[in-house]
């Protein structure tokens, strides 16, 4: 009787959001808050790794710098936020 | 905290804001009031003052959009993003949006305000009891005429306390309808409507027309969201049904299964299987004022703060009794600098206290607990002179947000946010000493908050309480033959509207000069109002011209759209 209920995911017509695993999240959220692309001195646009963008969020948001993909960073991606960047190139 | 790289800021400290348009989610008045209290937050302790523009171009230009609404940087539905703001500067920067796809509150659900009724539009008390029956929403029963209504205290049965809730069959916002209600059907492109839709329009707020055919007429007004009203999805404004059907399963609440992101939704029609209808469920949604205090912050020149605790940091917490953080006070003064001073409160007339209300008498049975007794101010003048009873004033004006009516000597004063009833007779020799009793025109300029008062050929100004000498309005380079001016339009920055007779001038406020290419004729610029009026005015973001007891109202579009009585209207007599 304590069956795990099989959840099945619809796309759900009118929706604008759509269903990411947590990497893609992470991608997103990585770039679009200013983590993924940062400006040096010189202001050449470089790419930084995912686990450095990842290590500067999580010092941003105050949370364990693992630099990994952790439980605690995809909760706090998730959360509702202002769209300005963190931070500015 | 951290500021934008060069540190943006405004060059100037009287910041002038302008609210293009506005949520369905709660009414006009707690939105407007949400903004205010936002920017109080910051002139609380900076030497910023905001003052609001209805209509030009505002230094922080604020609106609700969904998704693509216009800049480069989309919304995403509900949750994730709720807003965004541009640092200082001319064009978008500066400016302030926010997420039309969230639920706009005060932060804890649902902020029902009523209209009509008996409750004196107090906001609904939930739950409330209605024939014995605990309700949590706006509800129908007990009418045949389908308003939603709720009561305004915790018991219907014993209190009798009731308004209606907002819905599209009793008012709509913003369009060209002045807030009219819908007519149900109406027709849109040669189809029959029966309900609000977001046919004909690509952001996807709910519309309805104000009369039987869109088509012929082209009045309109969008819909307010009913309390009960899903959020987002394909059916906005369309309340849940219970139950529903969904994979072949019956449910008789809101769900999240069929979604990965646990939010929970319901279908609008009881098969979502067949229809596909749905929406999110309402529920406590964001505090306005506190997203728009953190937006305002950028809108100032504040970035980002990595400080959890500070407004200014980039997520979302809902805190009941705010206070700004020392984080963010440090920021806004490392670029404004700290507030010095008292409170700027205008001068008062001198007054006495008494109590409104009579203390009980004894009755030797055991008293009920009775509200505080709040001492209200009292005028030491002839309380004879009732503004009830005049036909014509000489002035009418909005000062320091009040609403003045100026007749011989004396004046009332009525403000926009209280019960409407007006206050006073007061004299004007008490709060203005210098001016004579008769009064032509007066108005107050929105940036420097200078209150000019024309009498006769003769204009003062003051500020801060300070009269300047009087000067002659010649000197304005208004024509010698002019024996007075009759009215005054403050028109975006710096620049006013006076008319006297047939005609009207354009004064520039910085250089103390009539601008070039007037006088204009009033009839050729404002058609349909009277070219004799004796008295022009902006109030609320309209024109008024007063001829006799009543006053022509016209939009920022130049539409008349409101005639009617100054007495029962305006002073609320």
């Amino acid at each position: 009787w304590c069956h795990p209920i099989k959840s099945v995911f619809v796309t759900f017509p009118g929706d604008v959001l759509k269903n990411m695993t947590d990497t893609e999240l992470a991608e997103t959220y990585l770039k679009r808050f200013g983590y993924m692309e940062i400006q040096d001195k010189s202001r050449l646009q470089s790419s930084v790794s995912t686990a450095k963008a990842l290590k500067r969020l999580q010092r941003q948001l105050g949370l364990e710098e693992t630099g990994a993909l952790d439980k605690a960073t995809v909760n706090a991606m998730k959360q509702p936020r202002c769209g300005v960047p963190d931070v500015r190139n | 905290y951290q500021t934008f790289e060069g540190d943006l800021k405004w060059d100037h400290t009287d910041v002038t804001y302008r609210v293009l348009n506005y949520s369905p989610d709660m009414e006009e008045t707690l939105i407007d009031d949400a903004f205010a209290r936002a920017f109080k937050v910051w002139s609380d302790v900076t030497p910023l003052t905001f003052t609001r523009l209805y209509d030009g171009t505002a230094d922080i230009m604020i609106s609700f959009g969904k998704a693509d609404h216009g800049d480069p940087y989309p919304f995403d539905g509900k949750d994730g993003l709720l807003a965004h703001a541009y640092p200082p500067g001319e064009g978008l920067q500066g400016d302030a949006h926010f997420d039309d796809d969230e639920f706009w509150t005060l932060g804890t659900g649902p902020v029902v305000k009523t209209r009509y009724g008996n409750g004196e539009g107090a906001l609904c008390k939930f739950p409330f009891i209605f024939e014995g029956t605990s309700y949590s929403t706006c509800i129908t029963e007990g009418r045949s005429d389908g308003l939603p209504w709720c009561a305004t205290t915790a018991n219907y049965d014993n209190d009798k306390k009731f308004g209606f809730c907002p819905s599209e069959l009793l008012f709509t916002f913003d369009g060209n309808s002045n807030g009219a209600e819908c007519v149900f059907p109406f027709t849109f492109q040669g189809e029959t409507y029966n309900g609000c839709t977001t046919e004909g329009r690509s952001d996807g707020y709910r519309w309805c027309a104000t009369t039987s055919n869109f088509d012929t007429d082209k009045k309109y007004g969008f819909c307010p969201n009913r309390d009960t009203a899903v959020i987002g999805g394909n059916s906005e404004g369309e309340p849940c049904q219970f139950p529903f059907t969904f994979l072949g399963t019956k449910y008789t609440s809101c769900t999240s299964e069929g979604r990965g992101d646990g939010k929970l939704w319901c279908a609008t029609t009881s098969n979502y299987d067949a229809d596909k209808k749905w929406g999110f469920c309402p529920d406590k949604g964001y505090s306005l004022f506190l997203v728009a205090a953190h937006e305002f912050g950028h809108a100032l020149g504040l970035d980002h703060s990595n400080i959890q605790d500070a407004l200014m940091f980039p997520m979302y917490k809902y805190v009941a009794d705010f206070h700004l953080h020392e984080d963010d006070i440090e920021g806004i003064q490392y670029l404004y600098g700290s507030r010095t001073g008292p409170d700027p409160t205008p001068p008062q007339p001198r007054t006495t206290t008494s109590s409104p209300v009579p203390p009980p008498k004894p009755t030797g049975r055991t008293p009920k607990p009775t509200p505080p007794i709040v001492p209200t101010t009292t005028p030491v003048v002839d309380p004879s002179k009732d503004a009830c009873q005049m036909d014509v004033f000489d002035t009418i004006t909005e000062i320091q947000g009040e609403l003045h009516f100026f007749k011989d000597g004396h004046f009332w004063k009525t403000s926009n946010g209280g019960n409407g009833k007006h206050r006073g007779p007061f004299r004007v020799s008490e709060t203005w000493p210098s001016l004579p009793a008769k009064i032509n025109t007066a108005f107050e300029d929105p940036l420097t908050k200078k209150i000019y008062f024309f009498a006769g050929k003769n204009v003062d100004n003051i500020t801060r309480g300070k009269f300047r000498d009087p000067r002659r309005i010649e000197k304005l380079g208004l024509p010698n033959n002019l024996q007075k001016v009759e009215g005054a339009l403050q028109r975006g920055k710096g620049k006013v509207l006076l008319f006297s007779g047939e005609s009207f001038w354009r004064l520039d406020l910085k250089t103390q000069q009539i601008d070039r290419g007037y006088p204009r004729f009033i009839d050729q610029t404002f058609g349909g109002v009277p070219a004799d009026s004796h008295d022009v005015f902006l109030y609320k973001g309209h024109f008024y011209f007063c001829r006799d007891r009543f006053y022509w109202r016209m939009n920022s579009r130049r539409q008349v759209d409101r005639v009617g009585y100054v007495k029962y209207d305006l002073l609320k007599c």
